[in-house]
């Protein structure tokens, strides 16, 4: 258990979030 | 048969005796999981954030997310009314929390809002603390120390700035507000460690 984000889905949330802001961003 | 989920973020500490572990959590993640999305919005506004590696923007926010959900919803830990305010909007008083089983980890909470709400701060000097939370080269798995640390000392020097410029008469509590950031990063150990606590159970 020594990386609580992954295990816990965090992760996964927090990489969603970002990836939104990168396919938003205008080119 | 663990029957309370003691975290705000949570819609309520009471959890179904008939759910399976993998169902409470399921509706724990569906209920902290906009708070967490929240806070990567916040963090893509930092000037300087998107700049930095996306690995890094991922380490930084995965070791700090939850010491920022604590800056932003201190005010739901009430030392004066001695109460925690769940998500679903219910005040629960902290004797009843202990009865359900809180221990050390609520006291250091409280101890920590009314350490935080103590100094008053305006929305922006609140915001503005939040990034130096988040922005910390220390962090684990950090690629990129050097671009970290610059824009760490950038926001600590802003927030340096903002506070002595609206506190004139009150220099120590630039001060006292880095010490709540080892005080955090206590919370974030204790925290893990109540998640292990909740995946054994």
């Amino acid at each position: 258990f020594s990386d609580p984000a992954s295990n816990l889905g965090l992760e996964d949330i927090i990489r969603k979030a970002l990836m939104g802001n990168l396919e938003e961003r205008p080119e | 048969n663990r029957m309370h989920l003691l975290c705000p973020m949570n819609t309520s500490p009471h959890v179904n005796p008939h759910k399976s572990g993998h169902g409470i959590w399921e509706e724990f993640s569906h209920s902290f999981t906009p708070a967490v999305r929240e806070v990567v919005e916040f963090a893509k506004r930092i000037p300087g954030f998107s700049d930095l590696s996306q690995h890094d923007q991922v380490s930084l926010l995965k070791a700090g997310t939850f010491e920022v959900l604590v800056v932003r919803f201190a005010s739901l830990f009430d030392v004066k009314d001695r109460t925690v305010t769940f998500l679903g909007g219910t005040k629960y008083s902290v004797e009843a929390l202990r009865a359900m089983g809180a221990g050390d980890f609520l006291t250091s909470m409280m101890d920590f809002s009314e350490n935080l709400m103590g100094l008053s701060l305006s929305e922006e000097e609140m915001s503005l603390f939040t990034t130096v939370v988040l922005i910390s080269a220390d962090r684990s798995g950090i690629e990129n120390v050097n671009s970290v640390e610059a824009l760490q000392e950038t926001l600590i020097r802003h927030l340096k700035g903002l506070i002595t410029k609206n506190h004139t008469n009150e220099s120590a509590i630039f001060t006292k507000l880095l010490l709540r950031l080892p005080e955090l990063r206590s919370l974030n150990n204790m925290h893990s460690e109540q998640l292990l606590a909740f995946k054994i159970h």
